[in-house]
């Protein structure tokens, strides 16, 4: 899925970095330095969705001519994560002891129309 | 969240000022880590180790060691220790906050021995308390024969660790010449670094209970 560009009214991945430090929680979090928070958001026409990664391909093509030419139920399809990642933290936590853990669906890769 | 007839929120809504938008990222963000890591709110550190200790327990550590999917690797490290003066012995205090839908299933206890080690001595840990001891139902947790100074792995058993609930973890450390060895033991502040930037710490790992593990255990 690509990054929104400026203005993209159809549905893409929206990229914000977060800093910790921004959040004025570097004291805890001891790794990473931040993260990349993405969600999804743009509009999901009737013929985009139930396409999960709406990349220009020969099958998207396809895919959206079949959907172009069939009755779908307006307004209920939504610009939602189709893939994500975990994220390894690395903290203090309340006994002053060293945690490592593996947050699972912690960064958005993809956005589809659902 | 869409509901039946509604136009899905992230589809369209209004455009938000880009000062209120990164706000609202901000905050999108400190929901989503402690819902991720199930706080209900961020620790507050009134004891922070001490960045070269913290360095110094992270080198230690394996490389590219795997935390199983939502497991934990918890690296402690002794919050009070006390030394008899007469003998070599030492009780370590630990405080964990495991959560308790986790299963403890690898244990190590690391301590660094100062280069004044005057010959080898036998090491003995205990879950700590006298009264244990003299009902005898202690369990030697771990013996290691110490022969080198430096940093030194001792792994205890899980199941010996796993009955602490309340949070607090002391662990007794003996001391003694191997037989036919006439040199006397030292104190252990000559023996640990027990305080100071290589003080010994508890290296744990934790995953997830299996749901049915125990009944399947039993059967």
């Amino acid at each position: 899925t690509p990054s929104c560009e400026p203005e993209t009214p159809l549905c893409c991945r929206r990229d914000h970095y977060v800093d910790f430090q921004e959040l004025g929680w570097q004291d805890w979090i001891l790794q990473p330095e931040g993260y990349q928070l993405n969600y999804c958001s743009g509009q999901c026409p009737p013929h985009l969705a139930g396409s999960p990664g709406i990349a220009a391909s020969f099958h998207s093509a396809v895919f959206s001519l079949l959907k172009a030419n069939n009755p779908w139920p307006l307004g209920t399809s939504c610009c939602v994560p189709t893939a994500r990642r975990p994220l390894s933290l690395l903290y203090l936590d309340r006994d002053g002891n060293v945690v490592k853990t593996d947050v699972p669906d912690m960064v958005v890769e993809a956005c589809g129309c659902s | 969240a869409q509901r039946a007839g509604s136009v899905c929120p992230s589809c369209g809504g209004p455009t938000l000022a880009p000062q209120a938008e990164r706000a609202l990222v901000l905050e999108l963000a400190k929901q989503q880590i402690l819902e991720g890591l199930h706080l209900t709110g961020r620790p507050i550190i009134t004891h922070p180790p001490p960045q070269a200790a913290l360095t110094r327990a992270l080198r230690r550590l394996q490389r590219g060691s795997v935390v199983p999917a939502n497991g934990e690797q918890v690296i402690s490290f002794a919050a009070i220790t006390e030394s008899s003066t007469s003998t070599c012995s030492s009780t370590l205090t630990f405080y964990l906050s495991t959560p308790r839908s986790h299963h403890l299933y690898h244990a190590r206890l690391w301590l660094h021995v100062l280069p004044t080690l005057p010959s080898t001595l036998s090491l003995r840990i205990f879950p700590w308390g006298p009264r244990r001891r003299r009902r005898g139902s202690h369990v030697l947790l771990a013996e290691h024969q110490l022969t080198t100074p430096g940093w030194h792995a001792l792994t205890l058993p899980s199941s010996g660790l796993r009955h602490e609930e309340s949070g607090v973890l002391k662990l007794q450390l003996d001391c003694r010449p191997l037989e036919g060895n006439s040199t006397a033991a030292p104190q252990t502040q000559q023996l640990l670094d027990t305080a100071g930037e290589q003080r010994p710490f508890l290296e744990l790992k934790t995953r997830p209970k299996e749901p049915g593990a125990g009944r399947a255990r039993r059967r």
